[in-house]
């Protein structure tokens, strides 16, 4: 049975530089 | 192009906490979020509030606009409809809930703009 890591679930919303 | 769902949104899918500790995906809580978190010494994780949900160029997709952390950046991401994003306090949320329990048989509630969802971010780019 596969086991995923918690943070595979969660977006990765990285705020950019630009504006 | 959006993001197809990947399989771990499967109900019954083993998810392992960052004390090691295995939960159904169905299981988790926002505290499970939390704590993982605070262990991790790469990853922090934000507050991101839906601002807006519009539609995406396909028809199955929408576009999704975050303010994220406390700087309130915003961001926008292209997902399928029956993406699921965790609310705090809430759990699992999609634009299409009927179609990510049909799909993944994951029970959803509807994600509303003024939603406040659960995002990661990398402590070092504070």
């Amino acid at each position: 049975v596969p086991v995923f890591p918690w943070h595979s679930l969660v977006p990765f919303l990285a705020p950019t530089q630009s504006d | 192009s959006p993001v197809a769902l990947p399989p771990f949104f499967m109900r019954g899918s083993i998810i392992q906490l960052a004390d090691g500790e295995l939960k159904r995906v169905e299981d988790l809580k926002t505290e499970d979020f939390i704590q993982s978190a605070e262990i991790s010494s790469e990853l922090k994780i934000d507050s991101s509030t839906v601002e807006r949900i519009d539609s995406g160029q396909n028809p199955n997709a929408v576009v999704i606009q975050f303010s994220v952390g406390e700087l309130k950046a915003q961001v926008c991401v292209e997902v399928l409809v029956e993406y699921p994003f965790f609310v705090f306090g809430q759990g699992w949320s999609s634009c299409c809930p009927d179609r990510t329990t049909q799909l993944f048989e994951l029970s959803c509630a509807k994600l509303c703009v003024g939603d406040v969802c659960v995002s990661l971010t990398l402590r070092s780019l504070r």
